[in-house]
């Protein structure tokens, strides 16, 4: 296959790459001799427009408006938009918020910052605006390190409604280099001496997906250590990087989010880590991951799941735009698709998609959920709630079957009561009743089961914090089911809401663990940001069987319908296909 | 709302169509009591 010489040219071309992206960085490294320290953090803002690659540190220093609000600002650069905390009631709002933006040779670089009023709890408006052109601010030669612009009104563009003072300076490349290693070398500089000894260096070299013999190790480790110290200091593992890479590339996975690397591109690998590390640390003061300003800007709270709309499915889902999620119907052998609202798919993205969900998170989110959702659980057990019944019928109704409903509309004084309904005796066959070696569907549901903790990691839940030991918690000692098979049951909001038992045998223990009341929609349990099964309110029991050893059943609590309900106890012996609990909107 | 059931290491052989999904990213519509799978003690007695 030819694949010395390929290799080859992937080299040459590696380096040509490297060359083009970088030149400015070689140019002042000779010009340095061997890479001596600037002394500076950040290059001189005179830049050609070749050189307009690599990490730009934007600042949004200060604003004056022309009145007293609570005020935010969202920087948007292609597709990469950030925004910052909402200043105090005043005319002078100052964030200092910095963020650091991945400026490309031939990529956008006009900037557009909007300021918007805010109020917590109500939409903001876009008060101001200005487009600034990264590539001729950071060209432009000019004595102060900051810069006023004018904020134009977004209804009448001659309009000034305000100035905005900002600075922008591209980071060196070499301290770029420097602060990566620093960063990498902190993952596994165990004992924190700022060098690493040969069990830190091998570990490193694991955490970035490198399988490389023991042996190689030792090589890499020698050929890093220059000075024969026996540790390898950051100067040294920075030279070690930029050279390796180049030959037999040590990166392969990014270490923080998983994400595999292109190999061939050292430069792109730098910047993505450095993004990466810089991503949660409280070194960023904006918060990034949006698609535009105005999501930024947006105030998420009531829109976190597929809940959000509850009360306005008579409007809502019917004539909005709508996505789906393909499912595919076990009876029927036919892919179906699930509606869900446009509107509600992009908030659930922009939230649990984005590394914002680590901010936005910590700042009275999870609070917030729980509120809501046990707001929502007295709504639902009021008389009133029982008017929602044939509205939400009415809607879901080529999906709810009330042929199999136990009793008549009428019967429910509540929508609750509607919500946990049984079903007439023999409306859910139970597969081979009498053969308890065969286990049966747990909840009216969509279905993903994998073989092994590592394929639901790999076809499906991609929380990084997800383990088998995190979602049965602490109490549970779950040596046995480490590398189990497992079955994840997704009920939708139209769904019967009794959960039946999978098998049969003797209820050992029931174990609560509270937790938040995430979303458990496919966006969350897909998004590496969110790890709702193992960070949910849930419900862990185990049931001892006589063909499947010892069966743990997870109950995970969501955003809205939060309570969960068993009607087994401890010690009870339970048949498969019985009915073990239910879920219902509450906290 | 969800359920997770975790099953010991090879206690379960779980049903084909329902583990093909899955390595699809593909979600099986079920209802309570269908079929999920077979324990694996049981399949092997069967062979012996």
């Amino acid at each position: 296959m030819g694949h010395g010489s390929s290799k080859e040219d992937e080299s040459v071309s590696r380096t040509s790459r490297f060359r083009k992206k970088f030149h400015l960085h070689r140019e002042r490294r000779r010009s340095r001799g061997n890479g001596s320290n600037s002394g500076s953090h950040h290059h001189n803002r005179v830049l050609n427009e070749e050189d307009f690659a690599g990490i730009a540190l934007l600042t949004l220093i200060s604003a004056e408006m022309k009145f007293k609000d609570k005020w935010l600002a969202c920087v948007s650069l292609g597709e990469q938009t950030c925004r910052t905390a909402i200043s105090d009631n005043t005319d002078k709002p100052i964030w200092n918020s910095e963020k650091k933006l991945l400026l490309e040779r031939n990529g956008p670089h006009v900037a557009r910052i909007s300021v918007f009023e805010t109020n917590r709890l109500s939409k903001s408006n876009l008060e101001g605006y200005c487009e600034v052109d990264l590539l001729e601010f950071l060209t432009k030669d000019s004595d102060t390190d900051f810069e006023v612009f004018d904020l134009l009104d977004p209804s009448s563009s001659n309009k000034i409604v305000g100035k905005i003072s900002l600075s922008c300076s591209v980071e060196d490349p070499i301290e770029t280099e420097k602060s990566f290693a620093r960063r990498i070398l902190s993952i596994v500089d165990y004992n924190q001496d700022g060098q690493l000894s040969f069990k830190e260096f091998s570990d490193l070299i694991s955490a970035f997906g490198n399988q490389v013999a023991a042996n190689k190790k030792e090589e890499l480790f020698k050929a890093a250590d220059k000075n024969g110290d026996g540790v390898v200091s950051v100067d040294e593992l920075a030279a070690l990087l930029a050279l390796q890479q180049e030959k037999e590339p040590l990166m392969n996975c990014c270490p923080v989010c998983g994400e595999t690397l292109e190999v061939a591109d050292m430069v792109n690998t730098m910047i993505h880590l450095t993004l990466c590390f810089d991503e949660g640390t409280g070194n960023q003061v904006m918060t990034g991951g949006f698609l535009t300003d105005k999501q930024a800007s947006n105030v998420w709270m009531f829109k976190l799941s597929e809940w959000g709309h509850f009360s306005s499915y008579d409007v809502g889902l019917n004539s909005g735009s709508r996505a789906h999620i393909l499912v595919f119907d076990r009876r029927t052998k036919r892919l179906v698709e699930e509606l869900i609202d446009v509107k509600i798919v992009m908030s659930m993205r922009a939230i649990y998609q984005s590394k914002i969900g680590l901010g936005l998170m910590d700042i009275g989110t999870k609070e917030l959920l729980k509120s809501i959702s046990e707001k929502q659980g007295r709504k639902m057990n009021s008389v009133e709630s029982s008017k929602e019944i044939p509205k939400f019928v009415n809607f879901f109704k080529d999906q709810i079957n009330l042929a199999d409903v136990k009793y008549p509309l009428e019967h429910f004084k509540t929508f609750n009561e509607f919500f946990i309904r049984e079903l007439k005796p023999g409306a859910r066959p139970i597969d081979c009743m009498e053969r308890e070696e065969v286990a049966v569907c747990a909840a009216d549901s969509r279905l993903m089961a994998f073989k092994s903790v590592e394929d639901s990691l790999r076809f499906w839940i991609k929380g990084q914090k997800f383990s088998i030991q995190g979602l049965l918690g602490n109490d549970i000692c779950s040596n046995s089911f480490l590398n189990g098979t497992m079955v994840i049951f997704r009920l939708a909001p139209q769904d019967y809401h009794r959960f039946h038992l999978p098998v049969s045998g003797i209820i050992e223990q029931f174990v609560d663990i509270p937790g938040c009341l995430y979303t458990v929609n496919p966006i969350a349990v897909n998004s590496k940001y969110c790890n709702v099964f193992t960070e949910n309110k849930r419900v862990v029991s185990i049931i001892s069987t006589a063909h499947f050893g010892k069966v743990a059943f997870v109950a995970i609590g969501a955003t809205m319908v939060g309570s969960i309900t068993f009607l087994k106890n401890t010690g009870d012996f339970v048949k498969k296909g019985d009915e073990f609990g239910y879920f219902s909107f509450g906290g | 709302s969800t359920v997770i059931c975790v099953f010991e290491k090879d206690a379960i052989q779980i049903d084909k169509d329902l583990l093909q999904n899955s390595a699809r990213a593909l979600e099986t519509l079920v209802s309570v009591g269908m079929r999920m799978g077979v324990s694996k003690k049981e399949i092997l007695q069967t062979e012996l």
